[in-house]
């Protein structure tokens, strides 16, 4: 997280620290399931990638339940049960993050408290989630200032409106042709140093829905050009809700 | 003098018969029936000389040391004495024929040919039990209660209660075994209402199926001897039931009525060598022996169509109140049915009601129960109500409401009647410090 403050504990009860392809981020849903992104799982652009799911599940670290790195391996690691990667997603397109979305079903339920608790997940019929200038907050424990951070940190960064994102990429497309697809959305600032990281990969961009009063994740930390150069590009969450529900309620 | 065989009948013949018989001729006949019988004898034909109370010729008749006799003539004459169509009856089984003819026959010079007689004679069958038969006042046949005779005999026979002893004649007191097995019926002591005899040692013994009670009730007059000081010391009657005496009695006041409670009664009457009481009476009948009447152990237990009296072979039913479960010692009853046996008891021990206990309510995770009734226990009707960790958690019930109730059938269960506890969900998006911005 570039430019963005240390969270205190209970800030953001939903955060997962993972660590299964290095570090990366992760959201807790119900009292068993992390929702991350599928690169985290399956990095893209690495030849040796043939590592079914089960084994990728036996790996698995996941750690809940505090702001601090170290505070977070001493309560131990959540193991994982299965992996479930969403069928859009593919890991030799290198330039294109499309499903880029992934359930883990851990073990055993955990017990929720204040530094443990679930985000939920947003309404279908909510247009305004992704309105342009619509503030979310995202947390990680990613690289802030070229260092891997150790406690958790979280920015707030505005949604972009669609034609904004990709005139922005566009003009960048020469150095990567990257894909800036309909389930993606993007957030961030232009020349504000405010941005998610390598690290960041897989926590959520929550809104806190007035209405409700409840803290909704509608993003997934997925991909960038640089960190803080620009925009940063989300997994749009209200387009995989059939596919999230499905393996959940089926569960 | 000739002996006549012991035939059941025979003749007798003057000597010659048909022929005149001779002069100067005694002649004697023994007539011996069987005994048993008597002899009955009578004339075919007689014809001898007439006399003067049958001076010259004559035939003398003897029975039973009685003369019956002394006979002559001819039919239709005046002088002697012919015995016509007589019947001559002993009154034992012998009579005694004597013939005796002078030295002639002659009247007026002229001798007349008696022919003599012919007689014949028959058994009688003797009637021992009528007394006017009786030869002599000592030779009655004495039967001391009842005679029977029938043809060339006699045999005596004793009322209920005696036994004929081996003189054939004498009876005595047998009441050493009586036994009784009717259903009702009467028993007495000898010779009720008259008095009872002398060292008596009766025995009445009623036997009845199982199952049944005998009751006894005393009729007027009851009297034993007795005495003032001492209970029962002369003549006593003693009832045992099954073994176990009930009572010894004497004196004249009944006992009234007793009821056994037993198939099986025995009644001892044992007198001594005096007294002139008149003894006892009883009137016994039957019924079904009864159970003692079922009492309820505590007031959760229902006794079905309960009746005023239990009998051999009835039975009953109990339950228990809504809530309550049947229990025989730790074990948790379907139903209970006792009957009532033939020894007057029931085969089962009423069962006590024991309130229903539904155990502990299921935990539910992340969550908790807490009592709403006092005291806070398991039992039928108590109440309980679930939650859960709030704020992390929600309860979601459902229709069925977060309230559980210990029911009758020993589970807890909803206001719908189901089993299935409420489940508590994690609560997204609330978190209990969440971020807030200040400066602005």
């Amino acid at each position: 997280i570039l430019g963005g403050k240390s969270a205190r504990r209970g800030n953001f009860p939903w955060q997962a620290l993972t660590a299964i392809h290095g570090r990366g981020g992760g959201a807790l849903l119900g009292d068993r399931w992390i929702l991350t992104a599928a690169h985290t799982i399956f990095p893209k652009g690495v030849e040796d990638n043939n590592a079914n799911l089960e084994q990728l599940a036996e790996k698995a670290d996941i750690f809940l339940g505090h702001t601090k790195v170290e505070e977070l391996h001493k309560l131990g690691n959540h193991p994982v049960r299965r992996i479930f990667i969403h069928p859009d997603y593919k890991p030799k397109d290198e330039y294109n993050f499309d499903g880029d979305i992934a359930l883990l079903e851990l073990k055993h339920p955990v017990t929720l408290g204040p530094t443990v608790q679930p985000i939920c997940l947003p309404d279908t019929n909510n247009t305004t989630l992704y309105m342009d200038g619509h503030v979310g907050y995202v947390s990680g424990f990613g690289v802030e200032k070229n260092f891997i951070s150790n406690e958790l940190k979280y920015v707030s960064l505005p949604a972009i409106a669609r034609e904004k994102c990709q005139h922005w990429l566009d003009s960048k497309k020469r150095d990567l042709p990257m894909v800036f697809s309909e389930n993606m959305f993007c957030a961030g600032f232009l020349k504000i140093k405010r941005d998610t990281c390598q690290g960041d990969s897989g926590s959520v961009f929550t809104v806190l829905d007035m209405e409700s009063g409840h803290w909704v994740a509608t993003g997934i930390v997925s991909w960038g050009i640089g960190c803080a150069e620009g925009y940063g590009f989300y997994t749009k969450i209200i387009n995989y809700l059939d596919w999230i529900k499905g393996i959940i309620r089926e569960d | 003098s000739t002996p006549v065989p012991r035939k059941l009948f025979g003749e007798i013949r003057s000597p010659g018969y048909p022929k005149p018989y001779p002069n100067n001729n005694i002649s004697t006949w023994d007539i011996h029936v069987p005994k048993g019988y008597v002899v009955k004898l009578t004339f075919r034909f007689f014809d001898l000389e007439p006399s003067e109370s049958c001076f010259y010729d004559y035939v003398k008749i003897n029975a039973d040391k009685k003369n019956l006799g002394r006979y002559c003539g001819q039919l239709g004459l005046t002088i002697g004495n012919h015995p016509g169509r007589k019947e001559f009856v002993s009154k034992k089984n012998r009579m005694h024929l004597e013939f005796h003819s002078d030295f002639s026959n002659e009247d007026n010079g002229t001798v007349i040919p008696y022919r003599g007689f012919l007689a014949y004679y028959q058994a009688v069958d003797l009637d021992e039990c009528d007394p006017s038969n009786a030869a002599e006042e000592d030779e009655k046949p004495e039967c001391q209660h009842f005679c029977h005779n029938y043809v060339g005999g006699y045999f005596c026979s004793c009322r209920t209660g005696y036994q004929l002893q081996s003189d054939h004649h004498s009876c005595k007191v047998e009441c050493s075994s009586e036994l009784f097995t009717e259903a009702s019926g009467y028993l007495s002591s000898p010779e009720y209402p008259q008095p009872y005899p002398e060292y008596l040692r009766c025995n009445y013994s009623i036997r009845l199926p199982k199952g049944l009670s005998v009751n006894l009730k005393f009729l007027e007059p009851f009297e034993i001897d007795d005495h003032q000081q001492v209970h029962c010391p002369y003549d006593q009657l003693k009832i045992q039931a099954r073994g176990r005496e009930i009572g010894e009695f004497c004196g004249k006041e009944s006992p009234g009525s007793i009821e056994t409670n037993s198939n099986e009664v025995d009644i001892l009457f044992l007198t001594d060598e005096s007294g002139f009481s008149r003894g006892w009476k009883i009137r016994y009948t039957s019924e079904k022996i009864r159970c003692p009447q079922p009492v309820p152990r505590d007031q959760f237990t229902i006794i079905r169509d309960l009746q005023p009296v239990y009998q051999f072979q009835d039975y009953l039913i109990v339950s228990c109140e809504t809530g309550y479960n049947l229990m025989e010692g730790n074990q948790k009853l379907q139903s209970f049915t006792a009957v009532c046996q033939a020894d007057g008891t029931w085969h089962k021990s009423m069962p006590r009601c024991e309130i229903v206990n539904c155990g502990n309510p299921t935990n539910l995770t992340n969550g908790a129960f807490s009592y709403i009734n006092t005291p806070e226990n398991n039992t039928y009707q108590s109440v309980i109500t679930y939650r859960c960790n709030e704020p992390y958690y929600r309860i979601v019930t459902g229709t069925r409401g977060d309230r559980f109730t210990c029911s009758a059938e020993g589970t807890w269960v909803d206001q719908d009647g189901r089993v299935r506890i409420p489940v508590c969900l994690p609560v997204c998006g609330k978190p209990i410090n969440p971020v807030t911005e200040v400066q602005r």
